[in-house]
């Protein structure tokens, strides 16, 4: 474990914590794309099957189960509680993300560490994670105005996965046959994607003014 | 599986 690993988790966590707080305090989701929590929950339950069976350490577990756990209750909030149901852009968030499931599955078929199920599947929630968050930022960018916790949460979601880049480029300076491509080079694809995102946050952050993506 | 290659990260 290293600071930047350490930190970027804790930024994935406080992420999901904005997020709830969101959903919490406001009882609404408005801004939030169900289908990008659809797709976090399909990769946490596909990259953390090892749960059970390969302990790693006790942060490691705890952190899996708030994982699962939180992007599994978001996902049934925002499909069955009445209130927070209610305020769901349904008609905004419409990116066919039954797509990226697809192409990210065949392409883990194709690339993968090693042709295991557990490595497929692996793979498969990397590539996906990179993903997951388009539907989010096109939702951003229909819905206009986006309210401060919404803006926080997708500020803290991409920044956890810049500081995993730097968590990478530690490890391989200082550990001897350390190799995570896959997850490297989907880490930047993923990371790359914010890169508006972060250029408008950091202009409404500078001007102190509303978040405003152009549409 | 060896330390390196054990998906150790979240």
């Amino acid at each position: 474990m290293n600071v930047f690993r350490l930190t970027g988790d804790m930024t994935h966590l406080a992420s999901i914590l904005v997020l709830l707080l969101k959903i919490y305090a406001t009882k609404s989701c408005s801004g939030i794309s169900l289908k990008t929590q659809e797709l976090y929950a399909l990769v946490f339950l596909a990259r953390y099957l090892n749960l059970f069976t390969d302990f790693i350490s006790v942060y490691n577990t705890v952190m899996k189960l708030v994982f699962i756990g939180s992007s599994l209750a978001i996902v049934w909030c925002m499909r069955m509680h009445k209130m927070v149901k209610r305020s769901y852009d349904q008609e905004l968030d419409t990116f066919r993300h039954y797509f990226l499931i697809a192409g990210c599955f065949l392409l883990a078929l194709l690339v993968n560490e090693k042709f295991m199920f557990p490595e497929v599947l692996w793979a498969f929630s990397i590539y996906l994670e990179a993903v997951s968050t388009i539907p989010q930022l096109v939702l951003l960018q229909r819905s206009g105005n986006v309210d401060n916790l919404t803006g926080q949460y997708v500020f803290l979601l991409g920044a956890y996965r810049a500081l995993y880049i730097l968590n990478w480029i530690y490890r391989y300076f200082t550990e001897p046959h350390f190799s995570r491509w896959i997850a490297c080079v989907a880490g930047l694809v993923q990371t790359a994607l914010y890169a508006d995102f972060f250029y408008y946050y950091f202009l409404s952050w500078k001007n102190n003014a509303k978040l405003q993506l152009p549409s | 599986a060896e330390e390196s290659e054990r998906h150790d990260e979240l």
